[in-house]
């Protein structure tokens, strides 16, 4: 967050920060680790009174004083009653665990001081994205409910979070949490039952898509009342070379921040060759490691504990290589040996010099934080989970994408930047990657939006980050996927990139009541009382006749996404349209990019708002011309979009189509 | 588990709560209180009202079993672990 707000386009003097008094008094719940309350990032100061809304509480522990919380840090709060009971049988991790909120661990420190951190100048690990680091709604409260524990995050407790934050008055939820693999069905689904309580109450749910990319399908919380966040790059890289003796330079990525190697060539051997081609500690020859590079592979095993391993055998440096899993993205480590992850390309041609050179050797060249144009961004990162939505395919996830590679923000004093018990180190900040950093800067971004129109709710400010995202790289071209090298498409990156001044002011939005979720669930197949696991209120089963959706892809959802089963099916989806815009009177004309073997109409293709008629709707027609599709970058999948503009606004719906 | 005992979550209809109860916290704890307590008393972990509605416990299958066929029980969810991202 030393570069993140910049690269996201904000400025102190317009657009969405100064629109939104940078989020003052929104009070964002952030569901995690705990917090880390002496950290800088909860400063309170300049804020005013605590909002009077609040209803929240500070839980004092012996490690957590009343002093903890302030007018930034308004509640804390730890649940933990599942963990334990779960843990009864293996209390070797509950019986060492602080039961305060206190972080730990140092994510739930990470993703709040991403979401609503006060500013903090001088803000680096080790010099690495050295800057003023900011939380996106800096002016935001952040009340933190301890949910992970180190054997998991359990259903129970994360419930009870959530059934708090409702009572305490959050009007953001942030969740960097999830299912691992792929999502469970909606009413097992404890998050999506407790975000759509939330949602009923008005609350904001934002969650993380999760780490499973790339295989396809492997979105999790992809509720249609929750907005789901991907993770991409931001223009700034932690550059470290791996050169090798025949002169060959590889990019490769590094927070390490130790002693230098020496500027000369050093010799190189391939782990596989040295008894643990993933780097197992303990696994490595020494007689064969000592005073020289190893190439290590990824996989198995935490990424830094592969540098510790080499470092335990002897070993001068490590480079480590993406395998074909992972391709060419790059994560930044703070390495305890000097070391550099290179791409999976990379990695293959270092193999082949090791086996084909008599006397291989290597160096590392440590260039430091650059930001530029080059590599272009954002780019989507290879573990970024992925769609089709394989719950109801007729809803596109994820939602959209944002930062989520090597992004800085504030850490717990209590573990080094590694997590791991082999690192000594302690940080104020730490920089780490995942869907779970990309998350709270949309969580921010909600609550600054929140804060500028208090009237919209979460499906409308949903809406305004979708329609106004943006889906091409920095360069120009289309946004790539760091795991194929190609372009990306909306199964990958939904809408494409959050663009969060220009979700100040959408122009249209989709809005979406709670009946018409309703609706949806009926929709897909839920009946009484099964329903009621997410209604509560049996009247509201009366939304499934009052508000009935032809199909769930009728749900007034602000992209679209369309199953075709034959050659020449129509599908028709029905959509309405808020004018939010300030000119009343505002005329949008479609235009409509039509996915490959896919005909599109819309009707009407002008919509004429006035000061009576500021809600319309229209009806798309989508055709499957040819069977199967296939020309695409992935078979069977087809993209496109469907835009209205009024000479000032461009709300824009991605498109994507199956066979 | 080592005690035989599993976590679940478990939701209920709201309007069924009886009115002599004060809270819904009392109604689930009756309710808990209202299963076998073979091998050993249901315990109860949280008592959910506002995000959604219901209680999560600490069951024998026996209990499991009871609830799920009691009125008032939409359904008897296992509780799972997440995982960060």
């Amino acid at each position: 967050t030393t570069h993140t707000p910049a690269f996201l386009g904000f400025s102190q003097n317009s657009g969405l920060w100064s629109n939104s008094n940078y989020g003052e008094d929104v009070i964002v719940g952030v569901l995690d680790t705990g917090i880390w309350p002496e950290h800088p990032s909860f400063s309170d100061s300049g804020l005013g009174p605590i909002p009077s809304t609040w209803k929240g509480e500070c839980e004092i522990g012996p490690d957590f004083p009343d002093s903890s919380c302030n007018r930034k840090l308004i509640g804390a709060r730890a649940f933990y009653r599942g963990y334990l009971t779960q843990r009864n049988g293996t209390k070797k991790h509950a019986a060492k665990e602080s039961r305060s909120p206190r972080d730990t661990e140092g994510h739930g420190t990470h993703t709040a001081s991403t979401a609503a951190g006060s500013v903090v100048a001088n803000a680096s690990l080790y010099q690495y994205a050295r800057g003023t680091a900011t939380g996106m709604a800096s002016k935001a409260r952040i009340a933190a409910y301890k949910i992970c524990w180190t054997g998991g995050c359990y259903d129970s407790d994360i419930l009870a979070a959530m059934d708090q934050a409702v009572a305490d008055g959050v009007h953001v939820i942030s969740l960097s949490v999830g299912a691992s693999g792929s999502a469970p069905e909606y009413h097992t689904d404890s998050i999506a039952i407790g975000a759509f309580g939330a949602t009923r109450h008005g609350i904001v749910v934002s969650c993380s898509a999760g780490n499973s990319g790339p295989n396809p399908e492997t979105a999790t919380n992809i509720a249609p009342w929750i907005l789901t966040v991907g993770a991409s790059t931001v223009d700034r890289e932690f550059s470290a070379n791996a050169i090798t003796g025949d002169g060959k330079v590889f990019t490769g990525t590094s927070l390490y921040a130790g002693e230098s190697l020496p500027d000369s060539q050093l010799s190189l051997v391939y782990s596989g060759d040295c008894g643990s081609r993933l780097c197992y500690p303990g696994k490595l020859n020494s007689s064969l490691v000592e005073g020289k590079i190893v190439l290590c592979d990824r996989g198995g095993n935490a990424r830094v504990e592969k540098g510790s391993a080499v470092k335990l055998a002897g070993g001068a440096g490590m480079i480590l290589a993406n395998t074909a899993e992972s391709g060419e993205e790059l994560t930044a480590d703070s390495h305890l040996v000097p070391a550099t992850m290179v791409g999976a390309k990379a990695g293959d041609q270092i193999r082949d010099y090791i086996k084909t050179s008599d006397s291989p050797t290597a160096k590392i060249s440590f260039l430091g934080t650059l930001i530029g144009p080059s590599p272009p961004s954002p780019r989507v990162a290879a573990f970024s989970s992925r769609g089709p939505n394989h719950l109801t395919p007729v809803i596109l996830k994820p939602d959209v994408i944002a930062p989520g590679v090597n992004i800085l923000a504030g850490w717990t004093g209590m573990v080094g930047p590694t997590d791991l018990d082999i690192d000594p180190r302690r940080v104020q900040f730490n920089i780490i990657s995942g869907t779970s950093m990309s998350c709270p800067h949309v969580s921010g971004l909600a609550a600054l939006l929140r804060k500028a129109h208090p009237d919209w709710s979460p499906a409308a400010i949903k809406s305004a980050l979708v329609t106004t995202a943006y889906d091409v790289e920095n360069s120009g071209e289309p946004i790539e996927d760091l795991a194929t090298g190609k372009s990306s498409n909306s199964f990958i990156h939904g809408a494409g990139h959050v663009d969060p001044n220009k979700a100040l002011n959408p122009g249209l939005v989709y809005d979406i009541e709670v009946k018409e979720y309703v609706a949806f669930l009926c929709a897909v197949g839920y009946e009484f009382p099964g329903i009621l696991v997410f209604l509560q209120d049996p009247t509201l089963y009366d939304a499934c006749e009052t508000s009935k959706l032809r199909t769930a892809g009728d749900l007034n959802y602000p992209s679209f996404s369309v199953v075709f089963a034959s050659t020449g099916e129509v599908v028709k989806y029905k959509r309405v349209v808020k004018n939010v815009g300030s000119n009343v009177d505002a005329v949008y004309e479609v235009g409509v990019k039509s996915p490959a073997n896919v005909e599109i109409d819309v009707s009407p293709s002008k919509l004429a708002f006035s000061k009576e008629k500021s809600v319309l709707e229209y009806e798309v027609t989508f055709k499957s011309v040819v069977l199967g599709g296939g020309v695409g970058s992935v078979p069977g999948h087809e993209f496109g979009s469907i835009e209205w503009t009024d000479g000032e606004h461009v709300v824009k719906s991605p498109v994507a189509v199956q066979w | 588990s080592s005690d035989g005992l599993e976590s679940y979550i478990v939701h209920v209809q709201r309007s069924h709560k009886p009115s002599l109860f004060s809270s819904h916290n009392n109604w689930h704890v009756s309710l808990l209180r209202s299963l076998p307590s073979s091998p050993q008393p249901a315990t109860l972990l949280y008592s959910y009202s506002r995000a959604v509605h219901g209680f999560s416990a600490r069951l024998s299958p026996i209990q499991t079993a009871a609830l799920r066929r009691h009125p008032s029980v939409i359904s008897v969810i296992p509780d799972q672990a997440r995982e960060i991202h």
